[in-house]
């Protein structure tokens, strides 16, 4: 609040600047512009995110940028969750193999 | 239940933290470090086993699109053993109908595979006299982890949606972070006692320089993330005359 009224110029040039560190730690680059604008804006969704768990985690957790800020959730899910089909979570019945003798 | 147990302090036990680059296989790169640390201590054998073998191998298509540990073990028993990871090694992409196991020495086999109760206590005895077991957990809360003891909420990490294999090796408990409790008791005139956060150590497939060393950890009792909904260990077991165990979990 007492910030309020004064040059918010500062405040996109250092997300870009953290964006920047981030890129340069993981070996990011984009092939355009628009791919560069999409990206910096995942990555402050995800900045946001893991704040949010930060506040909210009630552990010793640390959360914040990792390898993978510049991902979507769903992006992230598809490249390192184990399933088989986009959007398809594994969701078997947990008594298939179970010591139930005798089923299948 | 021993009150902490953690298989890394075991020599020989457990292998190097791997990393599953752009292939999708935390299936199989799991089930692998689970039978390598049941070698370790049934037989006192330190052995990488073959990543690859398992992609190549896998009854069920491309292995980097993803599979389960079930299938991983499977494939084990179909191909009687595998190969080392130095005769057969990780490639980060999978040849389907290209398997090679048959070219190479198996140097690891298992005689089945159970899974275990969704209880967490009964798993961490199992995990403390047996050994480490392969889980399979949420993955959602991992995209933004960096270190510490995650505390879950069904809300923010649903148990239901369970998509990524990761190998449990140990429990402990450590001190709360008494800031953060503060943080979130401002109305209390008092502060709130330190207490423990029991814990799971898990061991990840994003390579060393993730997380801690590899590794994170998951708060203990609460069913954070789903890691009770499928407990999967693959059997190792010694000739009846060589049955007595020599290793135990260390504290």
């Amino acid at each position: 609040g007492s910030r309020r009224g004064q040059d918010p110029g500062p405040q996109p040039l250092k997300l870009k600047e953290v964006f920047t560190l981030f890129q340069i730690r993981y070996n990011r680059s984009y092939s355009n512009p628009a791919e560069y604008a999409r990206r910096l804006d995942i990555f402050a969704r995800n900045l946001a995110e893991a704040q949010r768990l930060q506040e909210e985690d009630l552990g010793t957790a640390e959360f914040g940028v990792t390898p993978f800020s510049d991902l979507t959730e769903e992006e992230f899910g598809q490249l390192y969750g184990l399933q088989r089909a986009a959007g398809r979570a594994l969701n078997v019945d947990r008594k298939v193999g179970s010591d139930e003798r005798g089923q299948t | 239940v021993p009150p902490t147990c953690d298989w890394r302090k075991a020599a020989g036990i457990i292998s190097p933290v791997k990393d599953q680059k752009n292939c999708n296989c935390c299936w199989a790169i799991t089930a692998a470090g689970n039978i390598e640390s049941l070698w370790g201590i049934t037989f006192q054998k330190s052995v990488e086993v073959s990543v690859q073998q398992l992609l190549d191998c896998n009854r069920c298509g491309d292995g980097c699109k993803g599979g389960y540990i079930w299938d991983a073990f499977i494939t084990v028993l179909n191909d009687s053993g595998l190969a080392s990871e130095k005769d057969y090694p990780f490639r980060a992409t999978s040849r389907t109908h290209n398997c090679q196991a048959k070219k190479y020495k198996k140097v690891a086999w298992i005689q089945d595979f159970i899974m275990l109760p969704d209880c967490e206590q009964g798993i961490a005895r199992y995990l403390a006299t047996e050994g480490p077991i392969t889980v399979t957990i949420n993955v959602k809360l991992l995209q933004h982890y960096q270190k510490g003891v995650i505390k879950a909420t069904p809300t923010n990490c649903d148990p239901q949606h369970v998509d990524h294999s990761v190998l449990l090796v140990g429990f402990g408990k450590c001190k709360s972070v008494e800031g953060r409790q503060a943080a979130t008791s401002q109305s209390r005139p008092h502060p709130r006692p330190r207490h423990s956060i029991p814990y799971w150590i898990l061991k990840n497939s994003w390579g060393a320089s993730w997380g801690e060393e590899g590794y994170f950890r998951l708060h203990r009792g609460s069913n954070a993330c789903g890691i009770t909904k499928f407990p999967v260990t693959a059997r190792v077991v010694k000739p009846a005359k060589k049955q007595q165990k020599l290793v135990s979990c260390p504290p």
